[in-house]
């Protein structure tokens, strides 16, 4: 299915995104 | 994480793409982070319409917040 794999292609996106914001935050690389 | 340090990430976040603090972020906000996180532009557009919901190009805290929490959600599952 097309738009599942879109979707969990998103997620890890997001996933990215917060996950390098945290990053930044904390300080750790 | 507790509810409160949940807000107050989403708030510091929130504030470090909207540089402006205009209250919102625009998909222009979003694709200038590229400079400060390990994303690309294009990344950073798909975070952005993944994040707007309600696809009115405009990203409110809400939605943001709303974002985060799925997020984070998301990861005490896996």
């Amino acid at each position: 299915d097309p738009n599942m794999k879109g979707a969990a292609a998103n997620e890890g996106v997001l996933a990215n995104f917060f996950n390098s914001l945290l990053s930044k935050k904390t300080g750790s690389p | 994480l507790a509810s409160a340090a949940v807000l107050e990430k989403t708030q510091e976040f929130f504030q470090i793409c909207d540089s402006e603090s205009k209250g919102y972020i625009t998909r222009t906000d979003m694709r200038k982070l590229y400079r400060e996180l390990p994303l690309s532009s294009e990344e950073l557009e798909n975070v952005f319409d993944s994040l707007d919901s309600d696809r009115n190009g405009y990203l409110t805290q809400t939605e943001f917040s709303s974002g985060f929490s799925n997020f984070l959600h998301g990861r005490r599952m896996s």
